[in-house]
């Protein structure tokens, strides 16, 4: 994609068919080709680099809202909860949230809310051992609801400052799924006064026009604070997130980019947008 | 849905008497639309939008007393050319054990898929054997495990200090001392970028000469479904694809580039998180799904 030279229809059809194959979506891909051509033509512009450049501003302006920093709660400890479809990388993500809070010196209380998938707890037992973690768990199968009321109960005698709350992957179009989930956030919510500090949804990045229903879903249900989008570092664009941003408004605050417990970064449009156009 | 559309667009066109070109390409940007929003690739959008307006423009839809029921049996016929029209089955011929390699990306559903696709040929009378060929991601090893018991399989494991290419070639010889006629490799995920693992998995193929090799790919998969595939398919000369969650609301659409891309069929549906949701792959109940 070079973008020289003067702009013709043929720049706007490279930048078209680049959002298509980044996943943008064809509604918000027409959204930003309209913007995109009115602002080219408002400011007068000849150059076709200049007509990227443009699209990126656009697509930036897009994806700031909201507020992309990690909440923390005024008095301890903060309460996180990770959810989200199956294998989209919500265990990792809270190994590496974990890392992260335990080199700030914070001390991390994790919670085993997957009692359901085999061998979900003794995978986030490993990650509790590598960064240093208490881990509360309870036996396989048991109910989520009774690991996370557990935990806050554990956080709070051992005076942690975060609490990583991990659940199973589950699907939105599983009603009983759902109404667990809603009763764990109604839980902590009813245990602490107040929701939890972050409910992260995690997104896989190579996931196509559905993640916008995840997020739509996933929202309705338990009050998703942010977004983590995994994944990043595979060949996907994870362009369905601009829509998501759009039509929710839901900020995405961390992208995981890679499997390693230090590959979590906090989200950064500039950064974002300039892979999406490589 | 889009049966919908083009049930009503073309039906639109009746009253007019004659049908033109313009009209049915009216018709097929709709149909490309309904594609790219049910995350099929924009490069069979575009090659599978070309056909459809060949047979459009023929006799077969103008001089139609019900054109707009016309079409949608084009795009179905179309649809299933692409996804093959018959379901095809997993392939265990030649000397036993068989070797069946399931590959993929991270999170896609192999491990889970493995447990499953062993249940299902234990209840045709074979004798599967899995192998925990994952030894990198936390407790993958001990999750294999879990579901081989819960299935009833044995699992040949060596712990996370022996290289998969050693565990694949060490279950091997098991197999055959313990007369299991299938073996069934799990191996970690990684992205089909990553040379070092790509190399590994040719690695595990050379030295267990697997029948099948199956790529193993959510259906929520967007435009990036191509690129996986290719790269799979060209390190490792894929035989079949399994499409893990379909019982989400994805409309699956990376399904009909898969085939497009590689001439390779799908086989099985992966339809929960449970041991029995499993089956072999339907290709007009994708098609239908798509045609929404
Ligand atoms: N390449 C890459 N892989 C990732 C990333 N995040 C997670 N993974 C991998 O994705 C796979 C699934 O991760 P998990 O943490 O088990 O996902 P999950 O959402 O907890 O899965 P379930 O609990 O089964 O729903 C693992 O192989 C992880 O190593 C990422 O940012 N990049
Ligand atoms: N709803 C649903 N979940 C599935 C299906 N197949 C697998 N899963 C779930 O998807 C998640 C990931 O499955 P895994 O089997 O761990 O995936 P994997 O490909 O082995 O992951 P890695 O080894 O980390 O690459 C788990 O929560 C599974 O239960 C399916 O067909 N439907
Ligand atoms: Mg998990
Ligand atoms: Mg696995």
């Amino acid at each position: 994609l070079t973008g020289r030279g003067t702009i013709d229809e043929e720049t706007y059809e490279e930048l078209e068919d680049m959002l298509i194959q980044a996943d943008v979506g064809v509604n918000t891909t027409m959204k930003l080709m309209t913007r995109l051509r009115e602002t080219v033509s408002e400011r007068r512009l000849e150059l076709g680099e200049d007509v990227s450049d443009v699209l990126k501003e656009i697509m930036i302006e897009m994806l700031s809202t909201g507020d992309h920093a990690l909440r923390s709660s005024p008095t301890p400890p903060t309460v996180v909860m990770m959810v989200g479809v199956n294998g989209t990388g919500k265990t990792t993500t809270l190994g590496k949230l974990a890392h992260r809070y335990q080199s700030e010196g914070k001390r991390v209380v994790v919670a085993a809310g997957d009692t359901f998938r085999a061998a979900a707890i003794e995978q986030l037992e490993i990650w509790a051992q590598r960064t240093g973690s208490h881990i509360i768990k309870h036996q396989a199968g048991s109910d989520p609801a009774a690991v996370i009321y557990d935990s806050l109960q554990a956080a709070k005698a051992r005076g942690a400052d975060v609490l990583l709350a991990d659940t199973a992957g589950r699907q939105h179009t599983k009603s009983n799924l759902m109404d667990e989930l809603n009763k764990i956030g109604r839980i902590v919510e009813r245990e602490r006064g107040r929701p939890a500090d972050e409910v992260l949804l995690v997104l896989d990045s190579t996931t196509g026009q559905n993640l916008v229903q995840q997020a739509k879903e996933f929202s309705r249900i338990i009050p998703v604070t942010g977004v983590v989008l995994t994944k990043i570092d595979s060949t996907a664009k994870g362009g369905a997130a601009l829509t998501l941003v759009e039509e929710l408004k839901i900020p995405i605050k961390l992208l995981g980019t890679g499997e390693k417990m230090d590959q979590l970064r906090p989200f950064d449009a500039l950064w974002f947008v300039d892979q999406l156009f490589e | 849905n889009l049966s919908d559309k083009l049930q009503t667009a073309f039906n639109r066109l009746r009253g007019k008497g004659k049908v033109t070109e313009q009209d049915v390409t009216e018709v097929l940007r709709e149909v490309r639309l309904a594609l790219l929003e049910a995350d099929v690739n924009y490069k069979v959008v575009k090659d599978f939008v070309a056909r459809l307006k060949e047979r459009a423009i023929g006799a077969e839809v103008m001089e139609n007393l019900n054109p707009g029921q016309q079409v949608v049996k084009i795009v179905f016929d179309e649809m299933m050319k692409l996804l093959g029209e018959t379901a095809v089955p997993i392939n265990l011929e030649g000397a036993s054990p068989h070797v069946v390699m399931l590959v993929g990306l991270q999170g896609a559903g192999k491990t889970t898929t493995a447990g499953k696709l062993a249940l299902h040929l234990k209840k045709r009378g074979r004798k599967p054997m899995l192998v925990a060929a994952d030894v990198y991601r936390p407790a993958a090893v001990k999750q294999l495990e879990v579901l081989g018991s819960q299935v009833g399989v044995p699992v040949f494991s060596q712990g996370t200090d022996i290289s998969p290419v050693q565990i694949a070639r060490n279950s091997y010889m098991e197999a055959v001392k313990n007369r299991n006629d299938v073996l069934i490799i799990d191996t970690a995920g990684r992205l089909q970028i990553n040379e070092e693992l790509m190399n590994e998995l040719q690695a595990i193929k050379a030295s267990t000469n697997p029948v099948e090799i199956l790529l193993v790919l959510n259906a929520m998969t967007g435009q990036a479904a191509v690129e996986v595939a290719e790269g799979f398919n060209e390190r490792l000369d894929v035989t079949g694809f399994i499409l893990t969650q379909l019982d989400s609301d994805a409309r699956g659409g990376a399904a009909l580039s898969l085939r497009a891309v590689t001439d390779r069929p799908i086989k099985f549906a992966g339809l929960g998180e449970k041991m029995d949701a499993f089956e072999p792959f339907h290709p007009d109940r994708l098609a239908g799904r798509i045609l929404g």
